[in-house]
């Protein structure tokens, strides 16, 4: 009952916090051309982890913002036009914050556990590793 | 120093499962 697999059904938080349910899921998305939506999950929780005194994080935060949001790129469809505007506005002033990316994160991880995911568990790849 | 794909790459890279 405990096994991976088990776990990997139970929630898109299990799945992601399984080396290789986490691997297979970023294979999913590849070919699905979304994988942007599950790198952007990660840098936001790599993000959220990072001291706010290195002088590294606003770097991250503009380059988050750069590759994910400016671009109107996938994730940027994905987000409502009120976060990209709070974001874009943070960089800008530069109030950098642990919890900037928190909003766009839960938005894109609403859409990924609504539909991605069951996808996911249904699909070619998931049903050839079980 | 370090350019921002390396910082963002490292930035995804922390946040990713480890194995058990």
């Amino acid at each position: 009952p405990d096994s991976p697999l088990a776990r990997w059904t139970k929630s898109l938080h299990s799945l992601l916090g399984d080396q290789d349910g986490a691997h297979l899921f970023r294979t999913f998305l590849e070919r699905e051309k979304c994988v942007d939506t599950l790198d952007f999950w990660f840098a936001c929780n790599g993000f959220r982890q990072m001291d706010l005194k290195d002088n590294k994080t606003p770097r991250v935060a503009k380059a988050i913002y750069k590759r994910y949001i400016e671009n109107y790129g996938i994730v940027s469809k994905q987000l409502k036009l009120a976060t990209k505007a709070y974001i874009k506005d943070s960089i800008k002033r530069q109030h950098i914050d642990s919890v900037m990316f928190d909003q766009a994160q839960t938005e894109v991880q609403t859409l990924m556990e609504e539909n991605a995911y069951h996808m996911f568990l249904t699909s070619d790849i998931y049903l050839e590793y079980v | 120093i370090d350019s921002e794909d390396d910082l963002l790459q490292e930035c995804i890279s922390s946040a990713m499962p480890k194995k058990k």
